[in-house]
């Protein structure tokens, strides 16, 4: 089998002056990931490292860089599953941590569960000894930026990630 | 949103996807990422998908599970894709993008978005795009 690692960094309108950013950046992760892969590591840890790298990257909407709430909060979202045993871990509205991909691994090794959310997938991560960071760490001038332009009651915010219906 | 899909050299499938939502979402709002067969789904039999996009209209047609659905029908990893995104753009006017591998490595990075950031690795090699086509 020739190993294979294929990655995204979101869909949607990418404005021209942070193209080159996340294109470095995703062709990064994608590096990082199949060196795994051609040290004979497995398909899992190639895929974790890699989102790890995206959520650790502020041009990425994950993990640090990630859009903001109404409220002008971080609430983040993953989930990872195992093609071999069909096993699965999500999280989803975490707060105050650096990667969320590797808490929802956490759930699908640790834990009986397929998906934990908000108060919960918090204190499981505290059980698992994740640290926890300033939310402000998490929040970029870019992402609050776009927050505060998205407050205006004419604002389509959908239409501003995602861009216009062709 | 992030995510990636891969197969290592015994054969064996995963996906991975993480996001910080839609901008300015409401408190307590949920879209596809972490909802299994939608933000992503792989099984070695078939194949894996990571998603992006409109996370509402990806929960609506589970669009990680159509693709494979498609893949278990004997689509390719492409036309899979292409299927999948172009029924959630018609039937519930969602734009997304996808990665997909099959267990035999064959790839595809497609988009119903104007722009999608991907980037593959196989055979020593770096392929990468941002607009359609590339």
């Amino acid at each position: 089998m020739i190993p294979v690692v294929v990655v995204h960094g979101g869909a949607g309108h990418v404005p021209r002056e942070r193209s080159e950013k996340s294109m470095e950046g995703v062709c990064s992760a994608a590096r990082a990931g199949y060196t795994i892969l051609r040290g004979g590591g497995n398909s899992m840890d190639a895929v974790v490292e890699t989102v790890t790298q995206l959520e650790n990257n502020p041009a990425f909407n994950a993990g640090c860089g990630s859009v903001l709430t109404n409220k002008g909060d971080v609430e983040m979202d993953a989930i990872v599953m195992d093609g071999k045993t069909l096993g699965s871990g999500a999280v989803s509205a975490v707060r105050n941590i650096a990667n969320p991909i590797q808490l929802a691994r956490l759930v699908m090794d640790k834990t009986s569960h397929v998906y934990l959310t908000a108060e919960g997938a918090s204190q499981f991560a505290r059980s698992m000894g994740i640290p926890e960071v300033p939310p402000e760490s998490l929040v970029t001038e870019y992402s609050r930026m776009r927050w505060k332009k998205n407050l205006r009651p004419d604002a389509n915010p959908v239409e501003c990630q995602m861009g216009k219906m062709g | 949103t992030v995510g990636a899909v891969a197969v290592d050299s015994e054969g064996n499938i995963a996906c991975a996807t993480s996001t910080g939502g839609i901008l300015n979402k409401m408190e307590g709002r949920v879209g596809d990422t972490p909802c299994i067969g939608s933000g992503g789904y792989a099984d070695n039999n078939v194949g894996a998908v990571s998603t992006t996009g409109h996370g509402e209209a990806i929960m609506k047609v589970t669009l990680a599970r159509l693709i494979l659905f498609h893949m278990e029908q004997g689509k390719s990893a492409e036309a899979a894709s292409d299927l999948a995104l172009d029924y959630m753009k018609s039937r519930v006017g969602g734009l997304g993008g996808v990665v997909t591998v099959d267990p035999q490595g064959h790839w595809a990075a497609r988009f119903s978005s104007l722009q999608m950031i991907w980037a593959a690795a196989q055979n020593d090699t770096l392929h990468y795009g941002l607009y359609t086509g590339e």
